[in-house]
């Protein structure tokens, strides 16, 4: 299951 | 055996490049300064969203030289229409890292 990025670190999300 | 870095040495110079270009600090790119770069490539957020979280291996935020070159390597796939892993093949993570 990919990890659903936090968006904490990912300038993406 | 050793398994190779799946960057090839002369694209990993080529993404060092645009890397030092973006003014790196104590050698590291923070999100906002990697995501306009990212962005450029047209490709969807969620897609970059995934490309994020594979290459920044110790999801610190920041982006350091061999983790960028994962990134770009990365779109640089997606753009060819190979499909963005749901995790990082073993070819994929730098020596440095594992």
């Amino acid at each position: 299951q990919f990890p659903t990025g936090s968006s904490s670190t990912n300038p993406f999300l | 055996a050793e398994l190779a870095w799946a960057v090839k040495s002369e694209d990993k110079a080529k993404y060092d490049a645009i890397f030092d270009s973006l003014s790196p600090v104590d050698g590291f790119l923070s999100g906002d300064k990697v995501k306009p770069v990212l962005l450029n490539s047209k490709l969807p957020v969620e897609i970059l969203g995934r490309v994020w979280e594979l290459s920044d291996i110790d999801h610190d935020g920041k982006l350091d030289r061999d983790e960028f070159a994962v990134a770009m390597f990365l779109v640089y796939c997606a753009l060819e229409k190979e499909p963005v892993p749901m995790s990082l093949p073993p070819a994929l993570v730098p020596p440095s890292k594992r």
